[in-house]
């Protein structure tokens, strides 16, 4: 473990804890893709198939279980919570991401480190990962304005990798042998995705203005 | 093995 990982993790739990007590607290999701969380919840649900036969540490154990319970849990709230679901923005939240789901799937099956069931799975969630949140990001361009907690919520998520590329190039130099190229480029992707959002988001946080 | 090695990340 390493700080900047720490700090990877800690970002990304506080960014599912931001949506969780908003959509908790306010009862609201609006300005939220339920597309972007069903595709989370799938990512933590194909990638931690591990939690009960690989143990590597209590942390790790815990941290599991937060990403899975909070991404299941938005997902239900959002989709069956009468009072949620009424704030949800159907209309708009209309990207295709069951493609993402298989081109990810096709891709996991093509390149992968090992042809096993656990391995071609694992590497299917950072393939769908890396796209996970383009439902959300079509979705901010197509609302107004959000929320400054919505807007919190997509800095935090988009800031967690960015961490983690860190916490690779640190792994690299003090570990010998550690080389994964799939984990790298994805995660690398996955920032990258977010560069326009980080753009606008430092604007409005610069001019001190509502983010749209 | 390299499996549980990378298999230590989030």
């Amino acid at each position: 473990m390493n700080i900047f990982r720490l700090a990877g993790d800690m970002t990304h739990m506080f960014s599912v804890l931001v949506l969780l007590l908003k959509i908790h607290t306010i009862k609201s999701c609006a300005g939220v893709s339920v597309k972007t969380q069903e595709l989370y919840a799938i990512v933590f649900a194909t990638r931690y198939l591990d939690i009960f036969t690989s143990f590597v540490s209590i942390y790790n154990t815990f941290m599991k279980l937060v990403f899975l319970g909070s991404s299941f849990s938005i997902v239900w709230y959002m989709r069956y919570h009468k009072a949620v679901h009424r704030t949800y923005d159907r209309e708009q939240d209309t990207f295709r991401h069951w493609f993402l789901v298989l081109s990810c799937l096709l891709l996991a099956l093509l390149i992968h480190e090992k042809f096993t069931f656990l391995e071609v799975l694992w590497t299917f969630s950072l393939y769908l990962e890396a796209v996970a949140i383009l439902p959300q990001l079509v979705l901010l361009q197509r609302t107004r304005n959000i929320d400054n907690l919505t807007g919190q919520y997509i800095f935090l998520l988009g800031g967690y990798r960015g961490l983690y590329i860190l916490n690779w190039i640190y792994r690299y130099f003090t570990e010998p042998h550690f080389v994964h190229w799939i984990t790298w480029i994805t995660g690398l992707v996955q920032t990258l995705l977010y560069a326009d959002f980080f753009y606008y988001y430092f604007l409005s946080w610069k001019n001190n203005k509502k983010l749209n | 093995d390299i499996a549980s090695q990378h298999h230590d990340e989030l």
